[in-house]
């Protein structure tokens, strides 16, 4: 695997906050988190119909699922497995042509 | 050999670096190699110059990719461009006029270390890899470390954070390399572009603040002229407009220091897509994504040569 498969699971969320009050938690809730920011490229960027790319790792995106859904904040999960992406898009190919 | 070359795929530092060798050995007229310094980690910082050796002081354009070490879209169109450039100088008048009037400074790997690292350990790594002294955590975010309204609004101060605006202005040596040439060059560097991912975007100053530049209505209107160039390819749509009202207000960015710094044309390109891959934009798109720019970024070219 590349890199280890240390991206196996992990998955990358669309969060849609509509107002200042889904903002705030948010920004809250992905506080609590160790995650990486996809866009906007910090907390403190996050605004109002705006959205939020975050790549989260396996273990927490379960915690994640659940949050949301009790915040009744809109999302949806554009890469299911990281892992996966990662491969599709340099693949064995790139290795493969490098030996 | 550089006709063997991959322009569909991702490239390795190594592998990049290598080739520019090969750009520069393969094409002694339009082609000018060197270091403009070194990185945090002692590598160096390749740049290769474009151009006709025509006449002495030619106006210029610099183009910089891998700012950020994540978005590997940018170092696959650094090298687009020069393949098109080089290969399309005899039969297309345009490309012509444009070597022969102007230079380009082409910097595919503005954050070589980390561009290293996002290869070989973190596929989504984005600063560069200096050391701090305090913290633990490495790097600062290349594009919040220049001096221009430094450490302000949109960048942080903690050297944890991805938006990390460093110690002190150009305490990163990518930074302070490329902003000394580009202080010595500024008389003829007429443009400055920075390639980045993703977005859809083309972004001019202000970043740090909602005010409008004195220029606005040229720049304005070549970002309007490229985007529509950018559309003509494919039915791409790239929205357009001051980095601090079409994104998101930020301090220290490349484009208002080149722009402070006395470049009257300077934008950034958040190139695909909005957000289906992100950061892994399959091989296949790199294609058109580095087609659509490219006649973007001819049309701002062309437009140096033109007075407004």
């Amino acid at each position: 695997y590349l890199y280890n498969n240390r991206y196996a699971g992990d998955q990358v969320f669309r969060i849609h906050p509509n107002t200042e009050e889904e903002v705030g938690r948010v920004k809250s809730i992905l506080g609590h988190l160790k995650v990486d920011l996809w866009q906007p490229n910090s907390l403190s960027l996050i605004a109002r119909n705006a959205t939020v790319d975050v790549h989260v790792k396996s273990n927490d995106t379960l915690r994640l699922h659940t949050r949301l859904k009790q915040e009744h904040i809109s999302y949806h999960v554009f890469i299911t497995n990281l892992q996966k992406e990662i491969e599709k898009q340099t693949g064995y190919r790139s290795s493969r042509r490098r030996r | 050999s550089a006709s063997q070359y991959d322009y569909e795929v991702y490239h390795s530092l190594e592998e990049i670096q290598s080739w520019m060798f090969e750009m520069n050995r393969t094409n002694p007229d339009l082609v000018d190699m060197f270091s403009v310094g070194k990185s945090y980690e002692g590598r160096p910082l390749y740049v290769l110059q474009l151009g006709k050796r025509s006449r002495p002081q030619k106006k210029a354009v610099w183009i910089d990719c891998g700012v950020h070490a994540r978005e590997w879209i940018g170092p696959a169109f650094c090298q687009w461009f020069v393949k098109e450039a080089l290969s399309s100088y005899k039969h297309d008048s345009v490309m012509r006029r444009l070597l022969n009037q102007l230079n380009f400074y082409i910097m595919p790997v503005f954050n070589v270390d980390g561009y290293h690292f996002s290869w070989t350990t973190d596929r989504f790594w984005r600063k560069t890899r200096s050391k701090n002294r305090k913290f633990h955590c490495r790097g600062v975010d290349a594009n919040r470390n220049w001096k221009v309204k430094w450490c302000e609004e949109g960048a942080s101060s903690h050297p944890c954070d991805d938006t990390y605006c460093g110690p002190y202005p150009e305490s990163e040596p990518e930074v302070k390399a490329v902003a000394k040439f580009l202080r010595k060059h500024k008389k003829r560097v007429k443009a400055y572009i920075s390639i980045h991912a993703y977005a859809q975007m083309l972004l001019y100053p202000y970043s740090y603040k909602y005010a409008t530049i004195p220029n606005f209505n040229c720049v304005e209107s070549a970002a309007q002229t490229a985007v529509s160039a950018l559309y003509s390819a494919y039915g791409v749509k790239y929205r357009y407009g001051p980095a601090s009202t079409t994104l998101y207000v930020t301090s220290g960015s490349s484009i208002d220091w080149a722009y402070r710094n006395g470049i009257p044309y300077t934008f950034a390109f958040e190139l695909r897509d909005t957000g289906y891959f992100g950061f892994l934009l399959p091989e296949s798109l790199i294609s058109p994504t580095c087609t659509e720019t490219m006649r973007a970024v001819k049309t701002i070219a062309t437009g140096l040569l033109k007075k407004c």
